[in-house]
């Protein structure tokens, strides 16, 4: 009942200021920065090969750029909402600023902070010798017994009150119990009257606004604010960390549990367990989830699906996510079968190809299947056998009559990336052989190379170029190397409803029993210059003459192995797999072996 | 005993699945 | 609910889960040949006329392969199969009944194999393999007909496999080789 109102506007501004700074710094900082990063962005993009990335546009249905088109326009929205209320904000700021500054209750109480510097009219840098000149000048102006006849009363003690004020400056600035004085309580004289008050101007408390008051207090505290941190807490209950919904990561461990291993996995297992995802009926309660697996399967058959066309788009979208928490639970169980055929499932989607023998060459564009599968007399399977023959024999084989598409189907086919092996081993830092118990890595070399580039083996590329960097640095943290290479660039994924650049997933195998024993690395950065390099098979005659293996650049991917080394000596066996999740045929599997010696 | 009995039921399935596949 | 039919002796459970379905059946199985068996005093110990029957039929396959007449062997050879797995009462000795369908088996694959009936050959290795058998001898008839089925990712996987469990195998050295170089073919 004692504590004064904010009569004179003199806190209240303060207040709102420092609600508004705490929101508005931090949202504008992060805005800048994903201005500035989101360049950064684009600027890597265009850096790397974008052939691919241009044909997708172009081959990309009208209801694709369309989806795409509306999920643009709902981001850009709640950007421009974030952005107005920046503008808004900053806009109170200012206002209250100058309402700070204008206001004459806050000036008078401005005043009254005692700065000596100010009295002295020195600056705040000024060494003793400086404070007593100025002091003396100045004394002598106002000194009682100096001051002129003709001044009157009020005046004259005006003046004798600067005096007073001057001396004291003087004091707080020289003599030591002044000076303690004034650094702990801000005035030379002492502790002065403080006075403690409510930030809100009366009327807001008094008689009938009280009520209303007290009301929005209680619809603050009882009502919104455990709505929206309920809201909050069961969005994050409902999310595993892999990012899907718990109910489906409890579906598809439940699968992997019950999995019998006489069942052949197959495309068709993997996209019915999907079909029974939680975010599928929570994006369309309407549908069930027969009809979730049918308009999957229509995306790996490149069949429409008429008015539920969007709706298929929808789930195709959010099926990457699922299958890389299904990857995820699957390296879990330890489960190789399951894992790859994820893999394959996205490829499969992201493609729009079903998994079969012929998958390498059907993901291209404007292919015949049927000519392809009737047609040719050898049995072509793969796009490194394709590019065997000249361009005309290949239209023909893939049913493709118009040279313009033939000429863009071959663009693409030679620029999906395959990856080729040139070293592989187990590191560990600092150590020249693997020793019991240490912590190694995989360590590979690869050549990012087109199905069209004549082979050559590995042993062609001399050491030099595949070692590492051996300095401090690369010891202390042996995978800071790999950002060094640029991001991945557009998939060619014409009928993928997002632009994507995906990745390659890297599962260590245990060969005693043949099965995983880590989660899954992805693999996002690696260069793809040598895609351009024209190395045709069909042209190159003189392998020795004509490889030079500086033009050639050459990749590493790090694998962190999750165990130790095993404690005795010997050779440890790993089935090392790299997938792709974008391309049928970039795959590389081998077999490496650990020799753990002292 | 049942559990061999099923995985050796399951081979004419698996064959069908696998020569369909391949 | 169960519900128990007191004529045939078998449980039933509607609308039940596939778990509890199976359990149902195994105990149906179970009931069906204890109701049939007719000596008193069953032991785990292997029946000896079953075992007998199964001998003959086998060695009967056997004989018509010493003759050359492959066909006529594999066709006695999935009889003695057949019977194997008809014949046997299922608390019969596990490790027993393992071990004759696994040696049966191998002969079985070796006979497929010589036909030229590679998907058969295989099914059957996948199940030696998946049954507990990861000797060399399966790896490199695995190899062998995977690549017969011309899928050499998948043949490669075996061969490796194999030479990683056993790494001085000549056999499976050569047949890696062979397989590289099919899959460098296969690759253009």
């Amino acid at each position: 009942q004692s504590y004064d109102y904010d009569e004179g506007s003199e806190t209240w501004p303060f207040f709102v200021l420092a609600v508004l700074c705490v929101v508005l710094v931090p949202l504008t900082a992060m805005q800048l920065w994903e201005l500035v990063s989101g360049g950064q962005k684009d600027q890597d993009l265009k850096d790397q090969l974008n052939v691919l990335g241009k044909m997708s546009e172009q081959y990309a249905s009208s209801e694709i750029l369309e989806f795409r088109a509306k999920n643009l326009a709902k981001k850009s929205k709640w950007l421009a909402k974030r952005n107005l209320f920046i503008i808004a904000g900053w806009t109170v700021v200012a206002y209250l600023v100058q309402y700070i500054g204008s206001n004459d209750a806050i000036q008078d109480a401005a005043t009254l902070l005692f700065d000596p510097y100010t009295l002295l009219d020195i600056s705040t840098s000024s060494t003793d010798r400086e404070i007593r000149s100025a002091y003396r000048k100045l004394s002598v102006k106002f000194h009682p017994d100096k001051l002129t006849k003709d001044l009157s009363p009020e005046q004259r003690s005006v003046a004798e009150e600067q005096f007073v004020l001057i001396t004291k400056a003087y004091k707080a600035l020289t003599d030591e119990v002044t000076r303690e004085n004034f650094l702990k309580y801000g005035h030379p004289d002492g502790p002065q009257a403080t006075s403690h008050g409510i930030a809100l101007p009366k009327f807001l408390v008094d008689s009938s606004a009280s009520t209303l008051m007290v009301l929005g207090y209680i619809a603050l505290l009882g009502v919104i604010l455990p709505y929206f941190v309920s809201r909050w807490w069961s969005k994050t209950q409902s999310m595993t960390k892999k990012g899907i919904h718990v109910k489906s990561a409890s579906y598809f461990s439940d699968r992997l549990f019950n999995f019998k291993p006489s069942q052949v996995v197959t495309l068709d297992l993997i996209v019915n367990w999907l079909s029974h995802a939680e975010e599928f009926k929570l994006m369309f309660p309407e549908l069930g989830q027969e009809t979730f697996e049918t308009l999957l399967h229509d995306q790996v058959n490149r069949k429409h699906s008429g008015t539920l066309e969007t709706a298929k788009l929808g789930l195709v979208a959010k099926s990457h996510v699922l299958l890389f928490g299904l990857l995820d639970i699957a390296t879990t169980f330890r489960n190789l079968e399951i894992s790859n055929m994820a893999i394959d499932t996205l490829k499969a989607i992201v493609q729009a190809t079903p998994v079969s023998p012929y998958s390498q060459l059907l993901q291209l564009p404007n292919v015949n299947a049927k000519s392809l599968l009737e047609g040719s007399v050898d049995d072509i399977r793969t796009l490194g056998k394709l590019f065997t023959y000249d361009d005309a024999k290949i239209g023909k084989i893939l049913g493709i009559d118009d040279n313009t598409k033939l000429q863009e189907t071959l663009t693409i086919a030679s620029a999906i990336p395959h990856l080729k092996l040139i070293r592989a081993e187990f590191k560990v830092p600092g150590e020249s052989v693997v020793t019991p118990q240490s912590t190694p890595h995989i360590s590979l070399k690869v050549l990012v190379r087109s199905a069209k580039h004549k082979f050559f083996g590995p042993n062609l590329i001399p050491d030099e170029m595949c070692q590492d960097e051996q300095d401090f640095d690369s010891l202390r943290d042996p995978f800071a190397s790999i950002l060094e290479q640029p991001r991945l660039p557009q998939t060619f994924a014409p009928h993928f409803p997002g632009k994507r650049s995906g990745c390659w997933c890297a599962l260590v195998v245990l060969q005693k029993d043949g099965k995983v024993i880590q989660t899954p690395m992805l693999i996002d950065r690696l260069s793809f210059a040598n895609l351009n390099k024209d190395f045709d098979k069909r042209t190159v005659k003189d392998l020795e003459k004509d490889f030079k293996p500086e033009d050639w650049v050459i990749g590493t991917i790090k694998i962190p192995f999750s165990q130790p080394a095993p404690a005795e000596k010997g050779d440890f066996f790993f089935r090392v797999i790299v997938k792709s999740t974008e391309y049928f045929g970039p795959d590389l599997d081998f077999t490496l072996a650990m020799a753990v010696r002292e | 005993n049942q559990a061999l009995k099923r995985r050796f039921q399951a081979i004419l399935l698996r064959k069908e699945v696998f020569s369909e596949q391949w | 609910t169960l519900q128990y039919d007191s004529n045939s002796k078998l449980l039933d459970v509607p609308d039940a889960s596939e778990d509890v379905e199976m359990n149902v059946k195994q105990i149906n199985k179970l009931t069906q040949d204890l109701v049939a068996e007719s000596n008193p005093n069953f032991t785990p110990q292997p029946r000896e006329d079953s075992t007998a029957m199964i001998k003959k039929l086998f060695e009967n396959g056997l004989k018509q392969l010493q003759q050359q007449k492959m066909a006529d062997a594999l066709k006695s050879v999935n009889l003695a199969v057949e019977m194997a797995q008809r014949k046997r009462a299922p608390w019969e000795a596990f490790a027993v009944q393992l071990q004759e369908l696994q040696f049966m088996m191998k002969n079985r694959v070796d006979l497929c194999l010589v036909q030229g009936k590679f998907m058969d050959a295989l099914q059957d290795l996948d199940f030696l393999q998946n049954t507990g058998l990861t000797t060399s001898d399966v790896f490199i008839r695995k190899t062998d007909a995977l690549m017969k089925l011309k899928q050499y990712d998948q043949a490669r996987a075996e061969v490796e496999r194999g030479l990683s469990l056993d790494p001085t195998n000549a056999k499976l050295r050569v047949l890696h080789m062979e397989n590289t170089r099919r899959l460098a073919e296969y690759n253009g």
